[in-house]
């Protein structure tokens, strides 16, 4: 099925050679910003799972109290005819409910963003009914192939959550990554 | 089917986006490099899809007269969380039967090492037979979708063939990519 596919796809072309990396680049990252993600247990991707699909581009648009902060350091990788494709991570501040900050490795699981846009597409055959059915299978397989992967090993979390909240006032997502 | 998705997530997340672009990145690489891609028909990205799914990291492993000149200009995106994710092509320097050099943008069709990656994971259920076959139709949907497509309309070449030709010996690739 389509989210059969994107998951894998997902892991194979993406996960599994970035996750073994991130710690490297977490360290590296600290060295010249001092040391500034502290707690091990957030040297982790969080991988957002809107339910409804609903991606934004910029962060700060979905909660306030999620800030950019920097890039980690780029991964270069020759790539079927690509020389040196390019791998980055965006770095955020999270302010908690006493504006407290706190650090996270951030980003929107992309192929929903595909699913969203399949949903809009007439010719792709895909509807609203479809892309829900296929979120939710895409999070399933994800979460079996993750769990099952050594080379991704307590690498990420998987932040899964409707997408419909109102983040704005309820500040829905900035509290669920700090949970 | 997997194929499906995988044709239209790279429609939607990638070629929509890059190859509106690509005219733009060629002109100005050649203000700088002494206006080295001067045929027009060539200002097309040529996207490898070999049905076997071989796919190689260096192009120079593939087929002699085929060698990795420059870089142009990434595109810098917000997408999806990550600031500034990048988009880059390479240009090829082929060489044509008289050694003449001739200049080409060229990559694989990343999925296809999608599909080759997950017909060797037992766990993704997927077998070599299914690969062929979803690669076929890999190539079926993907060339639908950037026919109907006014944003790639003549910005892009799909170069098929078998993927198992001795390529080194009779220099198979750099020929095909001539004609
Ligand atoms: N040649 C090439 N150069 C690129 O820069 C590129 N970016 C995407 N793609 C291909 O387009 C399609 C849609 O991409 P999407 O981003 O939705 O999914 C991507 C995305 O969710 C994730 N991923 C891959 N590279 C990155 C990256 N650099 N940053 C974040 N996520 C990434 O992993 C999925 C599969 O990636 P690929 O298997 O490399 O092929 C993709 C895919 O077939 C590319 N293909």
């Amino acid at each position: 099925g389509v989210a059969h596919g994107l998951a894998w796809s997902y892991y194979l072309g993406y996960l599994k050679l970035v996750l073994p990396e991130l710690e490297d680049r977490i360290k590296s990252y600290n060295v010249s910003h001092g040391n500034l993600l502290k707690h091990k247990e957030t040297w982790r991707l969080h991988i957002l799972l809107p339910l409804s699909c609903s991606i934004f581009d910029n962060l700060a648009d979905v909660d306030s109290n999620i800030e950019f902060l920097d890039n980690l350091s780029e991964l270069q990788i020759n790539r079927a005819g690509i020389k040196g494709r390019s791998y980055k991570h965006s770095l955020y501040q999270v302010l908690d409910e006493d504006k407290r900050p706190h650090y996270c490795i951030l980003e929107y699981a992309t192929p929903l963003k595909s699913l969203l846009e399949m949903s809009k597409e007439a010719s792709a055959e895909f509807t609203k009914e479809d892309r829900l059915e296929q979120t939710k299978l895409f999070y399933r397989t994800l979460k079996d192939i993750l769990d099952n992967s050594q080379e991704c090993r307590g690498r990420f979390r998987l932040v899964i959550y409707d997408g419909r909240e109102d983040s704005g006032k309820s500040h829905f997502l900035s509290k669920e990554l700090l949970r």
